[in-house]
This record gives C-alpha cells, structure tokens and sequence, in this order.
C-alpha cells in the first residue's frame, strides 16, 4: 500500500 | 502600467488549456523580467509552475511589478474569441482590477478588447531548490502522452524506472499489468524524435496516472517534453514553450507505507 504525497512536503515556503 | 505583446495568439491558447483544468486559478506575477505562475492543483499534490520571459515577448512593458490573479477558466473563454494567428497584447494599469486583452487580425482588419475582472488569491508561495537530478530523459512530447494513456487503461499508478537500459513504465490493476520501456535513441534524423537518457544513477518512483495524464494537455505547445526524476522528490515534467519560456509540473510521489 503506498500513500499519496502532497507537493508541499518537499518545497518549502519561498 | 503593464503591456506584453505576442505575435500568435496560439501560444496563449495552448499554455491556459494545458492548465486550467488542473488549477483552476491563480496569480500571474508580473516584473520587468517576465511574467511567472505558480499554482497548486486543489488537492496540493502537485505544482505548476510557468515562466515567460519578457524577451520572448514582441514588446514588454512592465513600470512595477504586479500579482494579477486570474481564474484561468474565464481566460479560456476569452482567448477562444483570439484566432489562433491573431497578434495578443496583455495590458493592465497599476494595481488595476482588470486584464485587457486585445487580439489583432494578421492583417490588421479586425481588432478586438476583452476586459478580464481579476480576482484577489491569496497563494502560498513554494521554494523549489535547484537540484541535479539522477534522471534526465527527453522524449517526443506524442510519445509521453500516449504513453500515460495507455497505462491509465490498465492501472491508476504507474511506476517509472530510469536505468541503463531505458526508461520503464510500469502499471498493473484488475484486468493485468503493463510494461512500456523506452530506449536511448538518437537515430531519428529529426531531433524532436529522439529520445535521450542522461542517468547519473537508477532511480524508480510510483506516481498517479491521473495527474501525468492531465500535464499531457501541454503536448500541442512543443514536440518534445523532459521528465527529471530522483529518489523520494517530486518528478518534473518540463515543457518548452520555444524562446518565450517554459511550463513545468512537479508532481510528487507516492509513497509505501
């Protein structure tokens, strides 16, 4: 079973 | 006061339609440099993020810089009354609440003005560091596209592998699973055919279909498209939108649990 990411777990805030 | 000006309405077209079904608005940042967008799909799993340069652009004309949100639906609906050869010039003033948008005949016959309202979005604004990648692949933009296709008849995730070999697509769901590779291939005479895989090390991500197959609607702007891909980040898909700039997609992971 895999889970979906979300995008702003990997950028932060710029 | 803020004016750009392009000589195919075409481009504009293609860019909002590749867009506005995955975020449904968003603000268009505009500075002496260019205009930029970056914009979350509704359920944060992935970003889009585009870039015109201002020397790309016929004429550009930006005195100070301005966050014009837009709801790229309504600009859709406008730019279908733009022919595809119709010159485009944007135009807002200072901190104004509207967009003109003014499409002029090759010919110069006929000319019109649409005002879009611009709406007021409050947007988180990522950081995306630059970073080398352990993938790099270059393919026919038709071939990613079908490619995503085929495999959402099969599966809803897919797994992409990049080795020496090629790169692999791979997907499985009720009725079977599905492998398609993709070799390093430089023989086609025409560049826009070749395929080309730069790969620093083997790295193999799942990813939902569904969102690869929605940043295929960017397929009509250019011939070829780059996936980057590393391990447990976001994979790329990067089009070019010839000298005027590009549009990326970053869609992240899934990840097992």
């Amino acid at each position: 079973k895999s889970t979906q990411a979300k995008i702003s777990a990997f950028f932060g805030a710029g | 006061m803020f004016e750009a000006r392009l000589p195919q309405a075409a481009v504009l077209k293609k860019l909002v339609e590749a867009l506005k079904e995955l975020v449904t608005e968003g603000n268009f940042d505009v500075s002496p440099s260019g205009i930029s967008l970056q914009a979350m799909d509704s359920s944060h799993v992935c970003l889009v993020t585009l870039q015109l340069n201002d020397d790309g652009f016929e004429h550009f004309r930006c005195d100070r810089n301005m966050s014009m949100g837009i709801h790229f639906g309504n600009l859709s609906k406008i730019l279908k009354c733009a022919g595809n050869e119709d010159t485009i010039t944007l135009k807002a003033e200072d901190n104004a609440d509207q967009l003109t948008l003014m499409f002029e005949s090759a010919n110069q016959d006929r000319i019109s003005d649409f005002d879009l309202k611009l709406m007021s979005i409050e947007s988180e604004h990522l950081g995306i560091p630059d970073q080398d990648y352990s993938a790099e692949v270059k393919m026919p933009s038709a071939e990613y596209q079908r490619i995503v296709r085929d495999l959402t008849s099969m599966g809803d995730t897919v797994l992409v592998s990049a080795t020496k070999e090629g790169i692999k697509f791979s997907t499985s769901g009720d009725i079977g699973t599905a492998n398609i590779t993709l070799r390093h291939n430089t023989t086609p005479e025409k560049e826009d055919e070749q395929t080309h895989i730069d790969l620093k090390e083997p790295v193999a991500l799942t990813f939902a279909l569904r969102y690869l197959n929605n940043f295929a609607k960017a397929t009509p702007l250019t011939p070829q498209v780059k996936l980057s891909l590393t391990k447990d980040l976001p994979v790329v898909v990067e089009y070019k939108v010839g000298e005027l700039g590009q549009v990326r997609f970053f869609l992240a992971p899934k990840i097992d649990d």
